[in-house]
């Protein structure tokens, strides 16, 4: 029935870290983020919003096996960087929902946060591309949240816990 | 020479809005997404971190054309939603690095950040998936980072003002 998203899919296996504060200068992402891959850590999501006062937070998902490597590895650079704190949260799920059609479709999100609205989950982050929608959820959220989003786009959800 | 990214990208056409300090509690981004989307108004990258003592932002961005009443939207929901306050930057441009061989590569997004870093171009947001990573920076910033990002994956980059 909306052609525009083709699939919706979960992931449950993940743990968000997020630096707080640190300084929003050239730099400082590639600092984090060299470190996490000089240790082989893979990480899905980054998601940087606005900057305020001249610091940011930098959060970004790694799989639960990572997370205890992805901390240690996390809470040097935050030293490094002279920031402000770690936000670390292993019950947390993705929610994403992808399709082709959804570019130039500003529907599309308007739909998929009022399904995830309805179903009274809390968005903890998002991030979007022209094909695809991934948020952060609450883990326990997850279930409901898949449900809401199969329901408003008539789709079957996909379990990918990697 | 590195097979991981295919592409880069760079759009200047766009401008970038956050509604500031907005309640975190669901239903608050269909809200604003629901006004957006009533308006045709078409919505390109959707972004939001982690939260501060109940509170969030959600920046996104829309194209130039856009703008005007973009902004009068969201400030309007800014209002309903009782949020702290509206941030408008039309001197922005989005970067973006596509490929399949992101996946899994963790020194990918190391690589990225660090040319940008190189460039001395600060990254104002940051969204990615698995096979693109996009980033915010200042419009003056755009064709530097274009290039340092051409150079340190080997690419043609292409403009897509749109
Ligand atoms: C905060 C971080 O993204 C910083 N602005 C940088 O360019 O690295
Ligand atoms: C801030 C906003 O994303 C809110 N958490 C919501 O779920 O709508």
């Amino acid at each position: 029935d909306n052609p525009s998203v083709t699939a919706v899919a979960m992931a449950k296996n993940i743990a968000k870290i997020g630096l707080v504060g640190v300084p929003d200068a050239p730099g400082v992402a590639a600092h984090l983020f060299s470190r996490l891959s000089a240790r082989s850590i893979d990480v899905d999501l980054v998601i940087q919003s606005l900057s305020h006062e001249k610091l940011n937070d930098i959060a970004f998902t790694v799989s639960t096996e990572d997370l205890l490597q992805a901390e240690r590895i996390a809470r040097e650079a935050l030293v490094e960087l002279k920031g402000q704190g770690l936000v670390v949260d292993q019950m947390v799920a993705k929610i994403a929902a992808v399709g082709s059609g959804m570019l130039g479709r500003p529907g599309v999100a308007a739909r998929f946060f009022q399904a995830l609205a309805e179903a009274d989950v809390n968005i903890q982050m998002i991030g979007t591309s022209e094909i695809k929608i991934s948020c952060i959820v609450s883990r326990q959220d997850a279930e409901r949240a898949l449900g809401a989003l199969h329901q408003a786009f008539g789709l079957a959800a996909v379990h990918s816990d990697e």
